[in-house]
């Protein structure tokens, strides 16, 4: 464990918190996608399968849970308690041209051909992709909410943290994993654009209007 | 052949 991973996953628990927060005090789930939600949740049910196979730290094993139950009450809170809040006009990213190909790549381009590692591929190439139909909702509702908008900076920041992880762990245990780093440039990529509208407008006060 | 990752990372 090095800082930026710490920091990393207690930037990605603060976006679970802030979401479920908004969700919870505005009894709304307007402006989030559900079906982003939804990707999240298979990626983590894919990925901390071996929550009950192997046994890393308590630490590990705490933060698995706790995202998963997150992810799981998020799923419940928009699809069932606050269902009639649901943007289903907007929220309209086709998912499954997302799922297919990356079970498809997690197929070809793997470290080992075996369930749990390509389970484990799927998850880490489908997170990549996962922000998607959220930021494709941000952009054709043209605008989001400030806590929409910090919790999409603290996801986003996640990732872009382990891509610092992975540059400690290169340099201080000669430790990479190409998968994990590729799919993690895509995905802080992904946030570019949202982080640069992020600094420049939501910091100073304003809404996060996008250029219509 | 790269360092099998020992998926200690969440």
């Amino acid at each position: 464990m090095n800082i930026f991973r710490l920091a990393g996953d207690l930037s990605h628990l603060l976006a679970i918190i802030i979401l479920l927060l908004k969700i919870w005090k505005t009894r709304s789930c307007a402006g989030i996608s559900g079906k982003s939600q939804v990707l999240f949740a298979i990626v983590y049910l894919t990925r901390y399968l071996d929550l009950f196979t192997t046994y890393i730290s308590l630490y590990n094993s705490i933060m698995k849970i706790v995202f998963i139950a997150a992810s799981g009450a998020t799923l419940y809170l928009m699809y069932v308690k606050f269902k009639a809040t649901y943007d289903h006009n907007h929220d309209s990213f086709r998912i499954e041209f997302l799922l297919i190909p990356c079970v498809i790549l997690a197929l070809i381009i793997n470290h080992d051909f075996t369930v749990m590692e390509i389970l484990w591929t799927f998850s880490i190439y489908l997170e990549s992709v996962a922000i998607l139909p959220q930021l494709f909702l941000v952009s054709k509702t043209g605008e989001a909410e400030s806590i929409t908008s910090h919790y999409l900076f603290a996801l986003g920041s996640y990732r872009a943290l382990y891509l610092l992880n992975w540059i400690y762990r290169y340099m201080a245990e000669s430790h990479y994993d190409l998968i994990a780093i590729f799919a993690g440039v895509v995905q802080t990529i992904l946030y570019c654009d949202f982080f640069y509208l992020y600094i420049t407008k939501v910091l100073k006060g304003k809404k996060l209007q996008l250029p219509a | 052949q790269q360092t099998k990752t020992d998926k200690d990372e969440l």
